[in-house]
């Protein structure tokens, strides 16, 4: 049967028949490993961030790396074409890629990037926003609490500066941004279910 | 197969590239 992994970090949403699902699986992870490699390279550009202890350094990326890269690679969806292009640079149409059987969560996802294209975030407020995304207090397994809390709050305190600054008559943009949050947080649920899907599978 | 992230080799993945970070740092 045909094995679809009908993600953007992906290089094809089908995979070839011939390979078997472990084959498939590691085809998909070097695919999407140098997109994971730069995630860590931006983290270790948030200021304070490489002072929290290693272990907190990779609960945060391990639980906030999808998130990230949802943020990032959101342009890949195109909402107006209803497109997605995949990292092979193959572009393929939301109806085609529902045909393989892919449906609510790639649906979710145009949503979401719908939402964020419509804030019309400067290149400066979108890594601002990707480092609050990522230095989550919240994320389970966190060992220092203190020590993310406090890197957290200065990067909100910044973010809000600096979307103040560049939209000063807009009061409500800083909010709007923050309550991409939770959807970026039910995102990444439901792709998790996804991926445990097919490794059960 | 409880922890997607863990599955994908994730973990592996990031502890490798931070990682690389301590050793391009000097002495």
């Amino acid at each position: 049967k045909d094995i679809v992994l009908a993600c953007p970090m992906n290089m094809y949403p089908q995979a070839e028949p011939n390979k078997t699902p472990q084959e498939i699986w590691e085809d998909f992870s070097l695919s999407f490993t140098p997109a994971v490699r730069e995630v860590v390279e931006f983290a270790k550009h948030i200021p304070g961030f490489s002072a929290l202890s290693e272990n907190d350094q990779v609960t945060l990326l391990k639980a906030g790396t999808f998130e990230v890269l949802m943020v990032r690679f959101a342009s890949l969806f195109n909402v107006k074409e209803q497109t997605v292009t995949f990292i092979s640079g193959t572009t393929y149409s939301l109806e085609a890629l529902k045909g393989m059987g892919m449906g609510g969560l790639l649906d979710t996802m145009f949503e979401f990037s719908e939402k964020l294209k419509s804030l019309e975030l400067t290149a400066e407020e979108l890594g601002l926003f990707t480092a609050v995304v990522l230095v989550s207090a919240d994320r389970s397994g966190i060992e220092n609490l203190n020590s993310v809390e406090l890197l957290q709050e200065s990067l909100i305190k910044a973010l809000r500066a600096l979307v103040s600054k560049s939209n000063p008559c807009d009061a409500s943009r800083f909010t709007k941004l923050l309550l991409k949050m939770p959807d970026l947080r039910t995102l990444n649920n439901v792709h998790s279910e996804k991926l445990l899907s097919f490794r059960i599978d | 197969f409880s922890d997607p992230a863990s599955n994908l080799g994730l973990e592996d993945i990031i502890r490798k590239a931070l990682m690389g970070n301590l050793e391009e740092r000097p002495e």
